[in-house]
């Protein structure tokens, strides 16, 4: 079964 | 004080259209420099991105930084009240809880004025890399959506794989497997129906057939899209929006577990 990771785990909070 | 006049208020109702399956309200930042939005989707899976550029709108005037948080559903409303020739101005004070819209026939004999309440938002700006993509597609969007669309009946997921002679677009579920393939084009005498593929190393990766779907909405904005990928990072789903500006959504690789 296939992940989704969200977003967040790539792009930080500015 | 704010004001922004497009003569074709169609491309906001299409902005909106591209933007509303995915988030049920948002913050458009006015700038001098323009109008902006960033936003996740509610399970934070997705983010949007949208840029419009203040030379692109027939007339711009933005004396003060000024965020509108807006309920989309609300928006899309007053939207649907707008001819699709009709010339658009939206217009806000400074410090405002309500923003205008305003909607004039090309004769000028009908003017129709929305005010419309603006919403407190809770906004998280997330920070976006600079990043050299390993694959950068272009392919037509009508195309695009149509093997989302089709590859979506076979699974949740699809994988898209990029090298140099072309990209698979392949799917796999209970009814059995699907394969699109879609080779560069060679020569082609419209550029909007043009595949191409500047490629440094060949990816394959997963996505979600739901987002990228709901990213499809975008296909009325521009007859083209940019796929850009690499290993382990989100893929950017590009739409420009005429000479105006462009919208772009990021969407996470799914992982094995």
């Amino acid at each position: 079964m296939a992940l989704q990771p969200s977003i967040t785990e790539y792009f930080a909070t500015r | 004080m704010f004001e922004a006049r497009l003569v074709q208020s169609s491309i906001l109702k299409k902005v909106l259209e591209a933007i509303k399956e995915l988030l049920n309200e948002a913050t458009f930042d006015c700038s001098d420099s323009g109008i902006q939005l960033q936003a996740m989707d509610n399970s934070h899976v997705s983010l949007v991105s949208l840029n419009l550029r203040s030379d692109g709108f027939d007339k711009y005037r933005c004396d003060r930084n000024l965020s509108m948080g807006i309920n989309l559903a609300s928006m899309s409303k007053i939207m649907k009240c707008a001819g699709n020739d009709d010339v658009l101005t939206m217009k806000a004070q400074d410090n405002a809880d309500l923003v205008t819209f305003m909607f004039e026939s090309q004769n000028q004999e009908k003017v129709m004025d929305y005010e419309m309440k603006l919403m407190n938002l809770d906004q998280e700006h997330l920070g976006i890399p600079e990043t050299d993509y390993s694959c950068v597609i272009k392919l037509p969007s009508q195309e695009f959506a149509r093997i989302v669309r089709d590859l979506s009946q076979f699974g949740e997921s699809v994988v898209i794989s990029c090298t140099k002679e072309g990209i698979k677009f392949s799917a796999g579920g209970d009814i059995g497997n699907a394969n699109i393939k879609l080779a560069q084009t060679s020569n082609v005498d419209k550029d909007e129906d043009a595949v191409t593929i500047e490629m440094q190393e060949p990816v394959s990766l997963t996505f979600a057939c739901r987002y990228l779907n709901s990213f499809a909405k975008a296909t009325p904005l521009s007859p083209q899209v940019q796929l850009s990928m690499s290993a382990d990072v989100p893929l950017v789903v590009e739409y420009k929006i005429g000479d105006i500006g462009h919208i772009r959504y990021y969407l996470a690789p799914k992982i094995e577990d």
